[in-house]
């Protein structure tokens, strides 16, 4: 795991209360919204599980601390997307907050109602995202939810070793954490990595 | 015969017109080799940190540059180490990735105002 220069972070506060919002504007309409929010709330939940950090969604968008929407190539922050495939999605280290996914992908929610081969799993690249928001830089371990790429019509988006450790550092272990079941959950033969 | 250390299956159809897709031509390409559009997999290692940032004038020449770029990659990214633009290091090119950069100083680090 790594970790952005200087190693940021949203501070040790136990627990810590972070909201999230989806921009109003800036988004896609042929997901229900529903099943874009759990998808989220599955991927923050994820790392919550790990960390004393409670993420709460908000509609109250000028205010959240992370601030989620989907933009097509040069969008105003010098990091424009370049269309379908390439670049995926980026997210600012802390205490930014921005979490930006490319419109022109093919998102999915769902590999068996969405045929695209070029179709990008949703919940993968906002758990990777969030790993960023959080402070996380990319890891060299390919199983790793925060190794950079991540294949058409793949997911991974279990946290791995790495992850729980990387983020550890910054925030402290959830007390609810229990490393040894989270090694046995992580060999168990029935968990896919897509 | 000679036979590949390993086969890796590209991502995408490097047929059709997907971000850098047409990378896949640059397979094998040794150092010294000039190749049109070579330009655009230099601007690749160096929007991801593989190249010093104040570099920006990119030839189509496999140069030292690119080499040493290309074994960092390979090295940060957990890749067999060759310097060589092999089946693995362009396969892993080629996917889709996050845009995040992966050395420290090209990693979009912006504090909040």
């Amino acid at each position: 795991y790594t970790y952005f220069p200087g190693r940021p972070s949203w501070g040790r506060t136990t627990p810590l209360m972070l909201t999230y919002a989806f921009s109003s504007s800036d988004f896609i309409d042929y997901i229900e919204i529903s099943d874009i929010r759990a998808v989220f709330n599955r991927a923050f939940t994820r790392w919550a599980s790990v960390i004393p950090v409670n993420f709460t969604e908000t509609q109250d968008y000028k205010h959240a601390d992370i601030k989620i929407g989907f933009y097509s190539k040069d969008h105003g922050d010098g990091e424009p997307f370049d269309g379908v495939l390439g670049v995926l999605a980026h997210a600012f280290s802390p205490k930014s907050g921005r979490f930006h996914l490319d419109a022109a992908e093919t998102w999915s929610v769902d590999f068996e109602s969405e045929k695209s081969r070029v179709a990008i799993d949703l919940e993968s690249v906002a758990t990777h995202e969030i790993g960023h928001v959080l402070g996380l830089g990319h890891s060299s371990v390919k199983e790793a939810v925060m190794y950079p790429s991540l294949n058409p019509r793949s997911k991974k988006v279990d946290l791995r070793l790495d992850d729980v450790n990387g983020v550890q550092v910054l925030y402290g272990s959830n007390p609810n954490f229990s490393l040894t079941s989270f090694l046995q959950s992580e060999t168990s033969p029935n968990k896919s990595f897509g | 015969r000679n036979m590949p250390d390993f086969i890796t299956v590209l991502p995408v159809n490097p047929d059709m017109n997907y971000t850098w897709s047409t990378f896949h031509k640059f397979l094998d390409i040794r150092r010294g080799s000039e190749i049109i559009g070579m330009s655009e997999l230099k601007k690749y290692f160096h929007r991801f940190g593989y190249l010093p940032k104040s570099d920006t004038n990119f030839t189509d020449i496999f140069d030292d540059g690119l080499e040493s770029a290309v074994t960092q990659y390979q090295s940060k990214l957990g890749l067999p180490v060759t310097g060589k633009l092999d089946s693995a290091t362009l396969s892993e090119v080629m996917s889709p990735r996050c845009g995040v950069g992966d050395n420290d100083d090209h990693k979009l680090h912006i504090t909040k105002h």
